[in-house]
């Protein structure tokens, strides 16, 4: 019981059969690395991690899990939305539903457009973008438009201009401004 | 010590171990916002 | 046969929640029709459903594909679980009555499961299943149970809403490591799920902590029991740093949880995890800033909050146990004779086989002297607000003397418990943190030890450095402590026998 039988752990043995004791558990770890796996702290103030709590293994922590959250009842029925009976509303044909898509924001347009793949909302929501000068680029899979500020220079032969472009991240989610050489077939 | 099934039992709830996805909420039918159309093949295919 | 009917019912069941959405009306259709049609209509053909719908639902996660939806079975069954808490008149059995009924069939198809398939038992069916009822329920819950329209219905939930969670916690219990190594890391996961978890720390009135502690110390027991010296079995060091990182979760989110439980905790963890000992003993309360340990002239005495008393969830020496009698007689009049009691008492009829560092097992029963040592501080705590510092802070008093004399006349692994749970009690700044250290520096360089001073001061030094070579966190109390006795002119721990021939105690002393 005395101050001996500390020297084990103190002694890191060369060899790991020598070690009496399975150090992970008595000297442990720098729980740095786990503390921040865990989001702790995430700023000065302490902010609550069980709630959004993936695993009790970072390395099963895959993707993010849908917190607790609540849908407060005036959030769900809300009548006449888009002039729409239902509520959240659909749209089911390109004719009758594209003046309730001009009501949209650009970041709207932009979710439905990646989120609903291969259906009607999809095409509406090309149809509106490109209606507000947005071009579709097909190898980018991404979105851009020209940047106001500045006329891009067309080349020679009049198949690309060079200048600067808005693109729409969809990874990060926000407008970004690049320089790009633009080839005009490579748009839709 | 551990008894030998006990082990192999362990060894193999490690390897089942759920991930996060196994703890998020249950799928269910949603109703769709629209229905199909035939789309750009450019275009994102998968939400 | 009727069960191959029952399949159909919940196959037709999951086909329909694939077209509607849960709240559509036809869901309660079905539900009706199955009660009118005698599925659900008694317990016997509930229990007698179930059973079908959940072997079938497990065996079809079997089956399907593991890139695609493998848990459509599944999902309906929890669905079809909670819908049914809710929608039933619960005339013939009581709600409580009916979620047993469901958990027990659970238990059932799962233990059989877990039994007859051995090494080939997946436990992820099982897990999503009461990942799911967790889910269904506190999205039912929220607000409390705002979405429920009819009041009645809204009220009971919100009665039974703490029942759920304890019936719940209770087959949880049922199902721990131990009992189920093939679920185990299912358990943990499902222990510190974000739906569980937080809830039970947060129940009204703390009344989910109790089922929790359960629960932890089922988690402790399973690694107490299979963390051997020697070696750690890979899965086993795995269960470990997933319970390290659920307890740092719970000492960020619930301290209060850790700082009012930590004697049981202290009761079941393994003897050789420093660092989660550390953990759990340095968690401080939410609003409390901690003053720097290190800073020379910090003084327990002028810390405000050292005067305050830490709660406990529960008096460690209950009514029940047979010291309690004498200690209080003890600390009231110390005779000889009271002290002789408890010191016959402490002992246990077996050896208790422990992977301690420097011991392989106790003859002492350490949960009882752990109870004496909190027992006294909670005492101290108590008289602080009535009786002068002086009459407190003072050898002679009587909870001074006791625990000199247990550690004076006991053999030295009473010696070292004692010293040992007194070192626990060294956490945040409250009173007992302030006596217990007052009490070891005292012990320390008490000369009244005779020619016992020497292993006192050995013992002592022990059960603070193997606190502090940890890495971190430390607690508060220990480091403020340790770094007083550097600092203390009485004492040269360089020059104490004990660490003069260790060179390793003493290439670490040396530099502080």
């Amino acid at each position: 019981f005395g101050l001996k039988a500390l020297v084990p752990l103190i002694r890191q043995e060369d060899h790991e059969s020598a070690q009496t004791y399975d150090s992970s558990m008595t000297l442990g770890a720098d729980l740095s690395s786990m503390l921040h796996s865990l989001g702790i702290p995430r700023d000065s103030k302490r902010h609550k991690v069980l709630y959004t709590f993936q695993s009790p293994w970072a390395e099963t922590s895959r993707s993010e899990v849908e917190p607790r959250f609540f849908i407060p009842e005036s959030f769900t029925n809300i009548p006449e939305v888009l002039q729409s009976q239902s509520t959240p509303p659909c749209f089911n044909s390109v004719q009758e539903d594209h003046q309730r898509v001009a009501l949209f924001q650009d970041e709207t347009l932009f979710y439905l457009f990646y989120k609903h793949p291969g259906t009607v909302i999809q095409e509406l929501t090309y149809l509106e973008l490109r209606k507000r000068n947005w071009r579709y680029h097909k190898t980018l899979k991404a979105w851009l438009t020209k940047d106001p500020k500045m006329e891009p220079a067309v080349s020679a032969d009049g198949l690309s201009e060079r200048g600067s472009y808005v693109f729409f991240d969809p990874q990060r989610w926000e407008k970004c401004q690049r320089d790009f050489l633009l080839f005009y077939n490579a748009i839709m | 010590k551990m008894p030998d099934r006990m082990k192999a039992q362990l060894e193999s709830s490690l390897l089942n171990c759920p991930d996060s996805l196994d703890a998020d909420s249950p799928h269910f039918y949603r109703k769709p916002l629209s229905l199909p159309h035939p789309t750009s093949i450019f275009f994102p295919s998968e939400p | 046969t009727r069960k191959e009917r029952y399949f159909l019912v919940f196959t037709e069941w999951v086909k329909l929640l694939q077209r509607v959405e849960t709240d559509d009306i036809s869901t309660l259709v079905f539900i009706r029709q199955m009660m009118e049609k005698g599925v659900l209509s008694n317990s016997d053909s509930l229990i007698e459903f179930f059973k079908a719908a959940l072997e079938l639902s497990v065996f079809s996660f079997k089956e399907s594909d593991p890139t695609g939806e493998v848990f459509t079975t599944i999902d309906a069954i929890g669905k079809l679980i909670t819908k049914l808490l809710v929608l039933q008149a619960f005339s013939d059995i009581s709600r409580s009555e009916y979620f047993n009924i469901v958990l027990s069939v659970i238990a059932v198809v799962f233990a059989k499961d877990h039994e007859q398939k051995y090494v080939t038992f997946n436990e992820r069916p099982h897990f999503r299943l009461l990942s799911n009822l967790l889910y269904e329920w506190e999205v039912l819950r929220g607000h409390d149970f705002i979405k429920i329209s009819d009041n009645q219905t809204r009220r009971e939930l919100s009665e039974f809403d703490q029942e759920f969670y304890d019936i719940f916690s209770t087959y949880l219990h049922s199902l721990q490591p131990i009992a189920f190594p093939g679920f185990s890391f299912a358990w943990v996961t499902l222990i510190s799920h974000r739906m569980f978890l937080p809830t039970m720390l947060r129940l009204p009135k703390k009344s989910g902590w109790k089922n929790l502690m359960l629960l932890l110390i089922d988690l402790l027991n399973f690694l107490d029991t299979y963390t051997s010296k020697n070696e750690v079995s890979n899965a086993v060091s795995v269960v470990y740093k997933g319970a390290l990182r659920v307890f740092l979760g719970i000492s960020n989110d619930n301290p209060e949880f850790l700082i009012e439980n930590h004697l049981e905790f202290m009761n079941n963890l393994p003897p050789s995890y420093f660092q989660l000992k550390n953990v759990i003993l340095s968690s401080i309360p939410k609003k409390m800033m901690l003053p720097n340990p290190y800073d020379s002239n910090l003084s327990m005495e002028k810390l405000p909050a050292c005067q305050e008393l830490p709660e406990v969830f529960y008096d460690p020496i209950s009514d029940s146990s047979t010291l309690k009698k004498p200690v209080d007689n003890y600390l009231r009049i110390p005779t000889n004779s009271l002290l002789r009691t408890i010191l016959h008492g402490i002992y246990k009829t077996e050896y208790d086989i422990k992977n301690g560092v420097g011991y392989d097992l106790l003859a002492i029963d350490s949960n009882l002297v752990r109870a004496i040592v909190l027992h006294i501080g909670i005492e101290v705590g108590l008289e602080n607000q009535k009786m002068p510092y002086s009459a407190l802070f003072n050898a002679k008093s009587a909870y001074y003397t006791l625990l000199f004399n247990l550690i004076h006349e006991g053999t030295v692994e009473l010696k070292y418990q004692v010293v040992q749970v007194m070192a626990e009690q060294l956490r945040y700044p409250n009173i007992h943190t302030y006596w217990f250290s007052y009490v070891l520096k005292t012990m320390l360089t008490s000369k009244d030890w005779g020619e016992q001073l020497v292993d006192i001061q050995e013992i002592i030094l022990r059960s603070l450095l193997e606190r502090l070579i940890v890495n971190k966190p430390h607690a508060w109390g220990i480091s403020v402590l340790f770094s007083q006795i550097i600092r203390d002119k009485n004492i040269n721990l360089l020059e104490l026998p004990f660490v003069k021939n260790l060179p390793e105690i003493k290439n670490i002393l040396a530099p502080l």
